[in-house]
């Protein structure tokens, strides 16, 4: 919608950071075979790599040089905003034969963002 | 991943985006069934599970999870114990059910009665390799064990009318365990991986005899005794799915399907940092 999309283009104009993002089973009708937990915070990476890149902000050193391309010749994309580092979570959940699960599933939280 | 601004002329003729490509329209419910198949099978899922409803969860399950995630407080038993020797390196636990149990008598006991049961693993996916497995079989308060102590004998076999069935475990019971007040005990009997390769490699299907018998005397317990004194292995009549899946024999398998962290993070063989033994009690 109007609104959301507006913030997101504020949101994007600053710096590349994480932002929360809750993701709730119930959303995605996978709560009839997920029994713990109903959702969970997986946030996401959105916001600008701008030149020159903060040493926080996590960046390559190919990152560094596409940006310094980008601030001679906007022709070259600015580098990406995207999760540098991710962590599992646990889901208890029922099979296909009805047997209960207890399985830690990789990359599914974003920890921290960066440009690359 | 353009964050804005026109690249047609760095394309020069290469690949040029086609619009659609830039901007795809995420409200398209055949372009999130796509994703939702492939996170499914990141998941190790051939589709998404449908299950009936109501399945009754086991309740060691839900502990062992609640107590993974830290939320000690919504461990219900009491008596929970964190099966640190096996889920060292697993990232997948499994439960089973058994299929069905066979009072039967045989020869080999000289005439005592014994039970079978069998569990069907063959749903454990060819790509996960199990690392450990138990077997957790409920003691019923309902009824004391009879004068002085009696020995749970454990064995292994292909089928119920098997001859010669190898014995894996035998186990003193004795009361003293039973001190706190809950409705019954969890006897666990730990399972090499070997033993699950090969039931899993073969017919799928792991099968047990159960014996109890008065330590210090031969002759096993008679059969209605075996059902209702010692062992949780058949239900009660009348008695309702819920509480019957939460008391029959349970098989738990720890696996590792290669993808990713084991449940429990190395450096953290305690997680939660709770002062427990090995096989240690969860605090209240």
């Amino acid at each position: 919608n109007g609104g959301r999309s507006a913030k997101l283009k504020r949101l994007s104009r600053n710096r590349c950071r994480r932002h929360p993002l809750y993701v709730d089973f119930n959303d995605v009708g996978w709560e009839k075979w997920i029994i713990a937990p109903s959702g969970y915070d997986a946030f996401f990476c959105l916001g600008e790599c701008r030149f020159p890149l903060a040493d926080h902000m996590n960046s390559s050193s190919h990152a560094m040089v596409q940006t310094l391309v980008n601030s001679v010749n906007g022709a070259v994309p600015r580098a990406c905003c995207v999760p540098t580092s991710l962590s599992p979570i646990a889901l208890l959940y029922l099979d296909s034969q009805d047997r209960v699960v207890l399985k830690n599933y990789q990359d599914m939280v974003v920890e921290g963002c960066g440009c690359r | 991943g353009r964050q804005g601004g026109d690249t047609s002329e760095i394309d020069h003729g290469r690949v040029h985006p086609t619009p659609s490509a830039l901007s795809p329209s995420l409200r398209d419910p055949g372009l999130a069934q796509t994703i939702q198949s492939l996170l499914l099978s990141r998941l190790g899922l051939q589709s998404q599970p449908d299950p009936r409803p109501g399945v009754p969860v086991p309740r060691y399950l839900v502990d062992l999870y609640h107590f993974h995630q830290q939320q000690y407080h919504l461990v219900e038993d009491p008596s929970f114990n964190f099966p640190s020797q096996h889920i060292q390196e697993a990232n997948t636990i499994r439960s089973f059910h058994h299929n069905d149990f066979i009072f039967f008598k045989l020869s080999f006991f000289k005439k005592t009665t014994i039970v079978h049961i069998s569990f069907n693993i063959s749903s454990i996916p060819q790509d996960e390799s199990v690392l450990s497995a138990e077997l957790r079989l409920r003691r019923s308060d309902e009824a004391a064990l009879g004068p002085g102590p009696h020995r749970l004998n454990l064995y292994l076999t292909e089928h119920h009318e098997d001859p010669e069935p190898t014995l894996l475990e035998t186990r003193l019971l004795t009361n003293g365990l039973r001190s706190y007040k809950t409705s019954g005990f969890w006897e666990a009997f730990s399972l090499s991986a070997e033993l699950l390769h090969k039931a899993h490699a073969g017919t799928g299907s792991l099968g047990f005899l159960l014996e109890v018998r008065p330590e210090n005397n031969t002759t096993s317990l008679p059969e209605q005794t075996l059902s209702s004194a010692h062992l949780r292995v058949c239900r009660s009549v009348g008695q309702d799915d819920h509480s019957w899946a939460q008391e029959r024999p349970l098989l738990v398998t720890y696996s590792h399907d290669g993808r990713g962290q084991a449940l429990v993070k190395h450096g953290r063989r305690n997680p939660g940092g709770i002062n427990w033994s090995e096989r240690g009690r969860v605090k209240r």
